[in-house]
């Protein structure tokens, strides 16, 4: 039941240009990509071995090739109509395992000793010879693994004194470390942590799954390597296991783990926020962000532990998943999740500039309607209950719903908010005298005593 | 506390002892039947994860077991709310109001910018470190007189500003408040009268001679207080 297409790295829009006289490339014949790609493998009624094939969308038709980009006089070209579609066998240059099915070009040892060719018994004597060992591959003194030894692929060298020695053909796991949890990884690792094959992203079987390349043409779906498109804790497939939905792939981790192509900011977001490391810590609801290692009122799997450099402290608004903005879980238990979009947009919305007020801000008349904190301010009218008197005087001067010190607050201009947690607080401006607490101090003479003596019978 | 002697029964009853895990972390005063009046650096942050905080009330022994942990009251907070910008207080609200008893009432706010004569002795409370002063685990009280602000500068080589926002007390011999003690009260007294005029603060030195420890001044905070109870 394994497809065909598991077997082949695909290209987007080129086909190869090969020179006529060692090359062959089959008549072009209208069939489904898969069927061509079983052709390809099966290799069967072919006058030469298939090595990739040439697929018209347009068209529909089939070209099998006798050689692929790696070919020697071999040129790549670009060409809207054709997908390229290149055995992965002879392809890559890592191994999974002891590399048993390896059949790539390397043809040198560890220590840089050129390798003997298997069809000859010179300077070694061996019985690893190609027509003995067919389906092994042994080509040219091309580096193979025919004895399935655990160290991997090797060779019989040209050094009459080393008769054999490994050629250090890397794991998949390890040609390419991954920073933070992967969403960047790129490399060539197709195979889950328990060893199971991965599925294809462009394919719905065994498992049909929303992850597409089309649909997400920056996260790297290509073939079916181990990707992260959706924020796990390290990248992942699809397996070809049916009965294996999905799993963990063990990828070598960088030394530092720095996530270097991310952007970080702070009192504004770019692209969707990947790095944004800002302080606002609540919803444009005004609800207040659960904090990251609670697990309350919301379970979740992103403990700040597993997601290091995406800064998941305290409850601030993060993306650590590649959603459209960054978001949070909320502490209100109906309530899940809520994108941050009270955060502006870099560039768009120009940060506020640094604001500050004169004495207690009492005569403050700035556009300010925000907290410390980040929840947006309540209208004024809203609180006329609660504090009649100057909520009036406040609807004279019109003052919507901005930051104002109407009761004289020393500490500075203030506003109601529609959160529960926090119905007032005090604003996100500064005090224009760098010491504000300096307030002159009662004169000696007129000192207040810090006691209230009750008057008892 | 550093120095000092336990504290009689009924007396300290407005401390409370903020629990973190299992164990003592914080004081803290008891300024309203379900509010807390603390340091705000014994939070992480003004959004702390509060499932792994408890305020006890009503104990004189962090250890108590048997009839005198009959008194005591355990509260759970629902809100931290932190204190205007540099003030380091905060105030917790309680998820259930205390039930006023003989070794749990409220303490009184002073008068808004009120100020407290030099020389005044009044007491500091505590759980904290006792540097090998005895009575550990054990509510601790010492007195310490009150340092005038310019004075305190002085003391504290000018190295940290000593504004209205802030008061001092002792520094005459090694005694006062110490680890675990901080958010604590500093409490003065007039006739029959106790308010609690200042809340000790993390970072500022442990009981050390010619060192006044420093306070947040309450009253300076007084009118941020009631706002709080008010909304």
């Amino acid at each position: 039941k394994r497809h065909a297409l598991q077997d082949y790295q695909k290209t987007d829009a080129v086909s190869l240009v090969a020179p006529p006289d060692a090359s062959y490339m089959s008549k072009g014949r209208k069939m489904s990509v898969g069927k061509c790609a079983r052709r390809c493998s099966r290799n069967r009624k072919l006058q030469f071995t298939c090595r990739a094939f040439s697929f018209n969308q347009k068209t529909a038709k089939c070209h099998l090739l006798s050689y692929d980009s790696l070919t020697v006089g071999v040129r790549i070209e670009n060409d809207s109509n054709f997908d390229l579609y290149e055995k992965k066998d002879f392809m890559r240059e890592c191994i999974i395992g002891n590399g048993l099915n390896y059949k790539g070009k390397r043809s040198v040892t560890k220590s840089g000793v050129q390798c003997q060719l298997w069809n000859s018994k010179t300077p070694h004597e061996h019985n690893f010879l190609p027509q003995r060992h067919k389906h092994r591959d042994l080509r040219e003194n091309l580096c193979r693994n025919p004895d399935n030894t655990t160290t991997g692929p090797w060779c019989f060298t040209t050094d009459p004194k080393i008769r054999h020695q490994d050629c250090s053909i890397p794991q998949c796991s390890e040609v390419e470390c991954m920073t933070c949890n992967g969403e960047s990884y790129r490399g060539p690792m197709d195979h889950t942590e328990s060893g199971r094959e991965c599925q294809r992203w462009d394919l719905e079987e065994p498992h049909k799954h929303l992850f597409h390349p089309k649909r997400y043409p920056d996260k790297g779906l290509k073939d079916n390597y181990c990707r992260n498109p959706d924020g796990r804790q390290r990248p992942w497939c699809f397996t070809t296991d049916p009965s294996t939905p999905w799993e963990y792939c063990n990828i070598k981790q960088c030394d530092s783990d720095n996530s270097g192509d991310v952007d970080n900011t702070t009192t504004c977001f770019r692209g969707r926020g990947e790095g944004y490391r800002g302080t606002v810590g609540v919803t444009p609801e005004g609800v207040t962000c659960q904090r990251w290692d609670a697990q309350f009122p919301h379970r979740h799997s992103y403990a700040p532990q597993n997601y290091r450099c995406k800064d998941l402290r305290e409850n601030y608004c993060r993306n650590p998943d590649g959603r459209q903005f960054p978001w949070c879980f909320t502490t209100d238990p109906n309530v899940p999740v809520a994108f941050c979009t009270n955060i502006p947009r870099c560039g768009v919305t120009p940060p506020e500039p640094e604001e500050c007020y004169t004495g207690i801000g009492d005569t403050y008349n700035g556009k300010r309607a925000k907290t410390r904190s980040g929840i947006p301010c309540a209208p004024w009218k809203d609180h006329r209950e609660s504090n009649e008197r100057y909520v009036d005087l406040l609807m004279a001067e019109q003052a919507g719903n901005f930051c104002r010190n109407p009761d004289k607050d020393k500490h500075g201009p203030w506003c109601y908010t529609n959160s529960s947690s926090i119905p007032w607080d005090y604003c996100a401006l500064k005090s224009c005298e760098p010491s504000h607490n300096n307030l002159p101090q009662k004169d000696e003479s007129t000192r207040t005593s810090c006691f209230v003596h009750k008057q008892v019978r | 506390i550093v120095g000092g002697g336990p504290v009689r029964i009924k007396e300290g009853s407005w401390m409370v002892s903020i629990q973190r895990g299992s164990t003592h972390w914080c004081g803290g005063s008891l300024v309203r039947e379900e509010w807390v009046l603390t340091d705000r650096q014994c939070f992480s942050s003004c959004v702390p994860d509060l499932s792994e905080y408890r305020v006890w009330l009503g104990i004189s022994h962090l250890n108590e077991s048997g009839e005198n942990d009959f008194h005591r009251q355990e509260r759970r907070i629902s809100h931290v709310i932190c204190g205007p910008e540099g003030s380091s207080l905060a105030l917790l609200r309680l998820t259930q109001p205390a039930l006023p008893r003989e070794r749990v009432r409220i303490i009184q706010l002073p008068v808004a910018d009120c100020r407290i004569q030099e020389d005044t002795i009044c007491s500091v409370y505590g759980w904290g470190e006792t540097k090998g002063t005895g009575h550990e685990g054990t509510l601790k009280r010492v007195h310490l007189p009150i340092v005038s602000n310019e004075r305190c500068q002085q003391l504290h080589n000018r190295a940290i500003p000593i504004n209205s926002s802030k008061l001092c007390a002792g520094g005459k011999r090694d005694e006062g408040v110490c680890e675990k003690d901080y958010g604590g009260p500093l409490v003065c007294q007039e006739s029959n009268s106790k308010v609690i005029v200042g809340v000790s603060i993390n970072g500022r030195g442990c009981a050390r001679q010619n060192r006044p420890a420093i306070f947040m001044n309450v009253a300076f905070y007084t009118g941020w207080i009631h706002k709080v109870f008010k909304n």
